[in-house]
């Protein structure tokens, strides 16, 4: 089956603390 | 600052520097009135000169600001006054100096994100032990310091290369501390957000250090009693990994239905919310491995007698991708559930 992305639960908030990644090789201009 | 000639500013923001090394009492909230002005004025002075000037961040101007920075904000954290403080119920103690110390937190994200840093010379001036103190301060009961540390601690980690392994070794430290020494450590949701962003920067294949990580730290954390109060981040990292390397699946599953709460039924809706966040992720490879143990546990939800935790396991069936595994895979799914549902459809009291 094909990945759907759930349905956000009324109460379930997406995440929004996610910060912005920092890539593992190279020095990111952050 | 603004109005000096450029050829005497840097000598002129020293002098503020060292100005602003002086600390205040602000438990006294009368004393010294007219210092405490001066200091804020003259830390407004250096934010907006770093913020909005070119050519201010000279080599000998480093030293200066870092000894500044590092007077103001490492100290001795107060004692928590009541030993049974209950982070979930509980206002924090706010810090009585936050006047002074939320102007040196904003000068201090301003030098990391100014165009003119240079890691290459700062680099003598941050190094481990600065970013020791650094983390020790997340143990703050002031929220909105912690913010601060956060996103300072996020900059540092993606300027300074050399750094990196020792921080996330530290972290580790402050982590399997607080799970099996303390149990009590302020500032775990801040270092889990700073810590989604990195594992979501991890290169592939994943470090064997990350996946011990995942099993030695991230996992564990689950079993600590004030979850709920980082648990939201916890599942990001979590589920951050899964989409990293799936194969870590069914390591992260068995690991969670160890955990799995006996007394909390609060602890119980928040792992199945994060099954169902690992479920959304998972790839039918995967799932295949962890049905059986995983839905008996479910069936167990579906039976308890707390009704929010029935609730919330069947609430699985709302979610089509779910759906399309269980019907996949309904010969192995469906004995370890139906027997719970037919009792509780007769016999539950809600």
């Amino acid at each position: 089956p094909q990945k759907k992305k759930r349905p956000k639960l009324p109460n379930f908030p997406a995440p929004h603390f996610a910060m912005p990644p920092i890539h593992e090789d190279n020095l990111e201009k952050v | 600052l603004k109005d000096v000639a450029v050829a005497e500013l840097h000598e002129l923001l020293c002098k503020k520097l060292q100005q602003c090394c002086v600390l205040f009492d602000f438990l006294d909230c009368v004393a010294d009135l007219k210092g405490k002005e001066i200091k804020r004025a003259a830390l407004n002075e250096l934010v907006e000169c770093v913020a909005t000037n070119r050519g201010v961040l000279i080599e000998p101007v480093y030293p200066e600001i870092i000894k500044m920075i590092s007077v103001n904000i490492f100290r001795t954290l107060p004692p928590t006054e009541n030993p049974e403080f209950d982070p979930e119920e509980d206002e924090p103690n706010l810090e009585p100096s936050w006047p002074h110390l939320q102007l040196v937190y904003e000068f201090f994200l301003r030098f990391l994100e100014s165009p003119d840093f240079q890691p290459s010379v700062a680099k003598r001036y941050v190094d481990q032990k600065f970013v020791l103190m650094l983390l020790e301060l997340f143990d703050s009961e002031d929220p909105r310091e912690r913010e601060y540390l956060k996103t300072i601690l996020h900059r540092v980690y993606g300027k300074f290369l050399g750094l990196r392994a020792y921080i996330r070794k530290q972290c580790n430290n402050i982590f399997l501390r607080f799970i099996y020494e303390t149990e009590h450590f302020n500032g775990v949701a801040e270092l889990l957000e700073i810590l989604g962003s990195i594992i979501n920067g991890f290169a592939l294949p994943l470090k064997t250090e990350h996946k011990h990580f995942l099993v030695r730290v991230l996992i564990p954390l689950h079993s600590v009693k004030s979850l709920s109060i980082f648990h939201a981040q916890l599942a990001y990292c979590v589920v951050q990994f899964l989409e990293k390397d799936a194969t870590l699946t069914e390591h992260v599953i068995r690991g969670l239905l160890k955990y799995w709460p006996k007394t909390c039924t609060q602890k119980e809706v928040m792992f199945l919310g994060e099954i169902e966040e690992i479920l959304d992720v998972i790839e039918p490879s995967q799932f295949v491995k962890v049905q059986e143990p995983l839905f008996k546990q479910i069936a167990r939800c579906i039976s308890s007698p707390h009704f929010q935790v029935a609730e919330r396991a069947l609430y699985f069936w709302n979610n089509e991708y779910i759906l399309s595994l269980i019907e996949d895979n309904c010969h192995t799914v469906l004995p370890a559930i139906f027997g719970t549902l037919y009792r509780v459809s007769k016999e539950h009291w809600n």
